[in-house]
């Protein structure tokens, strides 16, 4: 018998000048998903059972990049993915382009469990989330105010790349001396 | 991008991570979350969920990799972490969290900083952002 243990993430390459105030949300965020998981173990429930609780509190919470506040796509669309993996079985499943799950990460846990696959993507994803009667929400659910301004500004920037949140104190032409992909760093984070 | 990795009281492993992807990717764009090995991978020995470039954590099969080295070149968690940041990202930007059928937690990154939060049954808890 081992002690158990739990890390959570929400994403890395931080914008160095994130304001406190931001920092102090997110970290908050963290705790609350730690002592959720953690009480979880201590009720005795499963590896598996605590990485989907724990996933399915942050895909809600618009803060980071999943669910309700995920980055947007060229057309202002959201399209989500998420995997989740036992590793006592070596079982996994996936989910790609999903636009209506309210947790992905459910999902990808039906596929692995009620699925003869390890991998469902798009319409594909869409339709077996209708079979298993998961929630869903619009579209709009998963679009926030914040992240539709990033888009305009990552448009105007012309940058289609590797993060998305500028932060909104910032403008995205401001000059950083950290770089990331040639980029200012201040465009991408928090991923 | 999200994640979560445990081992639980009986050593069992799991992984998760969920995202939304990047501002103003093309649509059908698909990163690493998704993709098991590269940005998500539990087995016996540990569970690891991966976040920053998709595409260089792909490259790098980097959650495999954590299991790798620890199963091939008989890696201690925090020494896998270490090796397959340092050795296996090219030049790409990630991070990691990590835990091990032993009990213990790991993470690590390249970048200035990593939201991310862990915990064992010992006691320890530890949130942060920065290195």
């Amino acid at each position: 018998m081992s002690g158990w243990a739990i890390a959570v993430h929400g994403g890395a390459g931080v914008d160095p000048n994130l304001p406190p105030h931001r920092q102090q949300e997110a970290k908050q965020l963290l705790t609350e998903c730690l002592n959720l998981g953690i009480s979880a173990l201590r009720s005795n429930a499963s590896a598996l059972d605590v990485v989907e609780l724990v996933v399915r509190k942050l895909e809600t919470d618009p803060l980071f990049n999943s669910g309700r506040g995920s980055a947007l796509t060229a057309k202002g669309t959201v399209e989500m993915e998420a995997s989740i993996m036992d590793g006592t079985k070596r079982r996994c499943g996936a989910v790609s382009g999903v636009s209506t799950v309210k947790n992905p990460i459910s999902l990808a846990r039906l596929v692995m469990e009620k699925s003869p696959h390890s991998y469902l993507a798009y319409t594909g994803a869409e339709e077996f989330a209708r079979e298993q009667g998961v929630e869903t929400e619009d579209n709009e659910y998963f679009i926030t105010p914040d992240n539709v301004g990033m888009l305009k500004l990552a448009k105007e920037a012309n940058t289609i790349l590797f993060d998305y949140r500028i932060p909104t104190e910032k403008c995205a032409g401001t000059e950083s001396p950290v770089k990331m992909n040639g980029l200012p760093l201040s465009i991408y984070a928090p991923e | 991008t999200v994640g979560c990795v445990v081992v639980d009281s009986q050593g069992r492993c799991a992984a998760a991570t969920s995202t939304g992807g990047l501002m103003n990717k093309m649509s059908g764009r698909i990163g690493d979350s998704p993709l098991i090995g590269a940005g998500t991978y539990a087995c016996e020995v540990c569970g690891v969920s991966c976040t920053g470039e998709g595409e260089a954590i792909i490259r790098g099969t980097l959650a495999r990799e954590v299991a790798a080295v620890m199963e091939y070149k008989g890696y201690e968690l925090q020494q896998a972490v270490d090796f397959v940041i340092k050795d296996r990202l090219d030049e790409g930007f990630a991070g990691l969290i990590a835990v091990s059928n032993k009990g213990e937690v790991a993470y690590g990154f390249n970048c200035n900083g990593m939201f991310r939060g862990c915990a064992t049954e010992n006691g320890f808890m530890e949130v942060g952002i920065w290195e």
